[in-house]
């Protein structure tokens, strides 16, 4: 699965996912990345988010629309990220990973599994990682 | 604070000789959204420039590089959403189409629908004039690799694709 999100220069913020969805799948099958608040989901009061990870888990906790539902309560983009992972993780079991961003254009990348590939760029500045903990940053 | 776009692949695990791959793919494709938010474009086409460069790497399951069904056929779903307006579109088990991104875009802006399925996805893009593509052009050699080991007696394709927790 790939996703992306933005905030542009008036502050409008947009979210996007596409996948091929899960290894050896039943023929019909369909998972959270085309389902809205699962997949992602975008609203200029609150922030977008985008998914990947366990879609099944993901719909169960429709995992997007939970997170912006913690930045609605006043929880940073991170923070919620993380909520919102954890108790998918504690109530269905499912790992995943999210880029989250909100209206000003503060940014997150999250996840519960071992690696997600991740990438942001603001200010000039790329910042990528693939482990938890690893943000690295170049000029652009 | 503004403009920002922000990309991801899969989660779950990577094998070591894919990560680097992996990692450059994410990076080409923020940097093309990027592109998109400095020439003034709306955070909705940056998005979909990000994910239609993913969707066209064969490092990513999207696309090209997309994991095949039990059937050794490939399914794509799409999804995008615009905060301004919660305006939104998607397509889902769509065949033989390059970027399911610019197909779901489409849904959005050019029906008064929020998903198409199926064949009526693939008979919306002929009406749009979105081309197919072979399935043959969309499977790379690991996606047929990997579907086939999950043929196998006892393969647990999820634990395959997701790995143990980080």
């Amino acid at each position: 699965t790939v996703g992306a999100v933005a905030v542009d220069i008036e502050g409008n913020v947009a979210s996007a996912t596409s996948t091929g969805g899960i290894l050896n799948k039943m023929e019909g099958r369909v998972g959270d990345t085309p389902v809205i608040g699962s997949g992602g989901y975008a609203d200029n009061e609150i922030g977008a988010v985008s998914t990947t990870g366990h879609g099944e888990a993901i719909m169960k906790t429709t995992l997007a629309r939970l997170i912006l539902f913690h930045m609605e309560q006043g929880q940073s983009v991170e923070a919620a990220s993380d909520l919102g992972l954890a108790y998918m993780k504690s109530r269905v079991d499912g790992l995943g990973g999210v880029v989250t961003v909100d209206p000003q254009g503060h940014w997150a990348a999250r996840f519960s599994s071992l690696q997600m590939s991740w990438a942001a760029a603001q200010k000039n500045t790329l910042h990528y990682g693939l482990y938890t903990g690893e943000h690295f940053t170049q000029s652009i | 604070m503004l403009p920002v776009v922000v990309v991801h692949g899969g989660a779950g695990h990577i094998p070591k000789e894919r990560s680097e791959k992996s990692t450059t793919g994410v990076c080409s494709a923020v940097r093309a959204g990027y592109a998109v938010l400095q020439g003034g474009g709306s955070s909705m086409d940056a998005v979909v420039e990000a994910v239609t460069q993913l969707e066209n790497n064969p490092s990513f399951n999207a696309g090209c590089g997309s994991v095949l069904n039990i059937k050794g056929e490939v399914e794509m779903d799409a999804m995008v959403m615009d905060g301004k307006t919660l305006a939104s579109g998607a397509v889902s088990i769509v065949r033989n189409i390059a970027n399911p991104i610019q197909l779901a875009r489409l849904v959005m802006d050019k029906t008064s629908h929020v998903c198409l399925a199926g064949e009526g996805a693939n008979q919306f893009a002929r009406s749009m004039g979105v081309p197919e593509v072979p399935l043959e052009s969309l499977i790379t050699d690991y996606s047929r690799m990997r579907w086939k080991k999950n043929l196998e007696p006892g393969a647990n394709p999820v634990e395959c694709q997701m790995g143990k927790m980080g």
